[in-house]
């Protein structure tokens, strides 16, 4: 009899198995993070360690996998399930379902749910008008003042990478990797030539603290800010002040992960990835935000130009019409944004 | 994913300098969390 039935016991065992052996890898994992936070605490700066999975990242067709992982969260839910489904999701992934916009039923897929909008008045904007603010829900990696004519961000200690490879050929970036930057000095800026409408500003960076003599301005300098958001993070942008918006840069490039661990594995990772640049002007000068993809969400969608499409597949990318670089019109105007606007949205896959 | 601000902005004083031209300084730490909306810097 028993051999007739097979082994009544190997479902129930390989299941029990599986979800053991998961829970094993959960519990390392987070015994892992659990590492790196007290390190961080104590101020323990992480090296920039590349290592064999890294490599071996390089080697996985990432964007494949990425447009699969959209395709299997876009699948609609039964209406019954998905309270269940997307409180798995908060619990993995502390994310706060109070302020969800909707009703959880009212979210057709993981896909809609992840970038769910929040209930009026969750995210107040600080009202001085002195103030930027941030522009998504995150953890601060990194900040600080950029020197030199050749400004670096830290991706981790050990390893940075330059902000003219993040944000692109910027109208101001080459200015500086050639020295040869100033203040546009009040006669220029009256009777502005074709170069300096050209290039609509430039600025003095190779000495920041040498003040024109003749403009009015402050001195100023350059500085950045790199925020990370976790997958249970809220997943809208928003403008940081009110700015005009000149430039838009897409770069299609990888998507690798862009955890803790790949920041501290994979080289250049910020600069590899997929990424959309805006670049413009505010009251304190330049401003340019960059929004980088990842494997789990390599997909940006701007509210301001909603037919950009990106984490397009590799057959595409080839042939895709859409411009890698885009100047708002009225050029020298743009777009104007103020602060608080929503301006993208990171979706997943 | 991950978002990038590059921005300039007035820079502290330098010791010799005097009038009150404002300055730029950061208001969070490395490993904050942070919010839309919440000030970065001021």
């Amino acid at each position: 009899n028993t051999d007739s039935q097979g082994n009544p016991f190997l479902v129930p065992g390989a299941t029990v198995a599986t979800i053991l052996m998961l829970g094993a890898l959960h519990a390392r994992r987070m015994y892992n993070d659990k590492k790196i936070e007290e390190a961080r605490e104590r101020g323990i700066e992480l090296e920039f360690q590349p290592d064999a999975k890294a490599a071996f990242l390089r080697l996985l067709p990432l964007r494949s996998i990425s447009r699969l992982w959209g395709t299997l969260t876009s699948v609609e839910l039964p209406v019954w399930l998905r309270p269940h489904v997307y409180k798995g999701w908060a619990r993995a992934f502390h994310a706060n379902l109070e302020e969800s916009a909707l009703p959880l039923e009212q979210y057709a897929s993981l896909q809609e749910f992840f970038v769910r909008t929040l209930k009026e008045g969750s995210r107040p904007i600080d009202p001085d008008p002195q103030c930027l603010v941030s522009p998504v829900d995150g953890t601060i990696l990194r900040f600080g003042e950029l020197k030199g004519v050749r400004p670096m961000i830290d991706q981790v200690k050990g390893f940075s990478y330059s902000v003219s490879s993040l944000l692109g050929a910027s109208s101001f970036l080459p200015l500086i990797a050639e020295g040869n930057v100033h203040e546009e000095s009040s006669e220029e800026e009256k009777a502005p030539t074709e170069k300096s409408k050209k290039t609509w500003w430039r600025i003095s960076l190779a000495s920041p603290k040498v003040q024109d003599p003749v403009s009015v301005s402050p001195m100023r300098g350059l500085f950045y800010c790199v925020i990370y958001l976790r997958p249970g993070d809220y997943h809208r942008v928003h403008s940081p002040v009110d700015w005009n918006v000149l430039t838009r840069r897409h770069f299609s490039g990888h998507l690798f992960p862009l955890n803790e661990r790949a920041t501290r594995t994979i080289r250049n990772l910020y600069v590899e990835n997929e990424r959309v640049v805006l670049e413009g002007r505010w009251q304190g000068g330049f401003m340019a935000i960059a929004a980088i993809g990842a494997t789990n969400v390599g997909s940006i969608k701007l509210l301001i130009e909603p037919e950009l499409r990106t984490n397009l597949p590799i057959r595409k990318l080839m042939h895709s019409e859409q411009p890698e670089e885009r100047v708002y019109e009225p050029e020298g105007i743009g777009m104007m944004l103020k602060k608080g606007n929503e301006v993208a949205a990171f979706n997943m896959g | 994913s991950t978002v990038v601000l590059v921005f300039q902005a007035p820079v502290p004083k330098s010791p010799n300098q005097k009038d009150s031209s404002p300055e730029f300084s950061f208001c969070v730490k490395s490993g904050d969390r942070i919010r839309v909306g919440e000030a970065l810097g001021r």
